[in-house]
């Protein structure tokens, strides 16, 4: 799975997620990917999301859209709010992480495994890549 | 406000040591190209759906990732591809699933967003509606990596049930 998270110079947000699924897969089974709500999602009244991992667990879940209710809800940050949907997510057994883009033009991730292939960017000159 | 992008590619087992040095230097060019892409139309101006769609389009060409073209193989040895796309403006979304020969389904989840009502289609018709809409195509083999083909005979080859939480890929 692959998946991008933009805020941009208007202070829009934006999500994309595409995906492969999981190799074996039968009887035409989808992911959290393109379920929207659960692998991807955007609001500007808060983040833009895309998630990558045990598909099953974010549906149930409802991870990205939880994310972005959260901080509208709560009040909560962008990366408090997917540190708590990631460990429940974990904590029903799924493994995986996501990325976010926050409506006050933060970026950041959330994974609990060895690894996940991510990057970032902004207008100040940020700009890496890293996997572990 | 400044502009940001962050993106990934899969999250996983993967652990220090576990792939070649070369491995990696790929992945984290193939990673760079993403970040390029989206770049590139936000320092420019331009829109956030704009970025998402260009980063991720390089990463979909990309066969290290599991997208687009280097997609993993389903039970029956097929690659069949799901994405999703959501503008925070107005939250209009669009999403396509079991898509099977568009060569960026990321464009057609897009298409799906922006020339249908609807928000999410799937399989025979997800690929109808891609062709009609006239986004590029491309042969079953565009998508079918040998890679990608030899994890699909692993997985074959382990007889402990069609479902193993603890696969390796994808």
């Amino acid at each position: 799975t692959v998946g991008a998270v933009a805020v941009d110079a208007s202070g829009h947000v934006a999500a994309a997620t595409s995906t492969g699924g999981l190799t074996g897969k039968r009887w035409g089974r989808i992911g959290d990917s393109p379920v929207i709500g659960a692998g991807t999602y955007a609001d500007d009244r808060a983040c833009a999301v895309s998630a990558t991992g045990t598909g099953e667990v974010f549906i149930r879940n409802a991870a990205a859209h939880e994310i972005a209710a959260r901080m509208r809800l709560l009040g909560e940050t962008a990366q408090q709010a997917v540190d708590a949907v990631m460990a429940e997510v974990g904590a029903m057994g799924g493994d995986g992480g996501v990325i976010f883009a926050a409506h006050d033009g933060s970026a950041g991730f959330a994974f609990n495994t060895p690894g996940m292939f991510r990057g970032r960017a902004d207008a100040s000159g940020l700009h890496e890549t890293a996997i572990y | 406000s400044p502009w940001t992008l962050a993106i990934h590619g899969g999250a996983g087992a993967m652990a220090p040591g576990m792939f070649t040095p070369e491995h990696e230097d790929a992945c984290h060019a193939g990673l760079e190209s993403a970040l390029a892409a989206g770049s590139a139309v936000l320092a420019d101006g331009g829109s956030a759906l704009d970025a998402v769609e260009a980063a991720v389009m390089v990463l979909e060409d990309n066969p290290l990732f599991n997208a687009g073209r280097g997609s993993v193989f389903t039970f029956e040895g097929r690659n069949e591809m799901d994405a999703a796309v959501m503008d925070g403006t107005t939250r209009s979304a669009g999403a396509i699933a079991g898509l099977t020969n568009t060569k960026n389904p990321v464009r057609a989840a897009r298409a799906v967003m922006e020339k249908s009502p609807h928000v999410l289609l799937s399989h025979e018709g997800a690929n109808r509606f891609s062709s009609e809409m006239g986004l590029e195509q491309a042969d079953s083999e565009w998508f079918a990596t040998a890679e990608r083909r030899r994890q699909w005979e692993e997985f074959k080859e382990r007889k402990t049930g069609w479902f193993d939480a603890d696969l390796k890929y994808g």
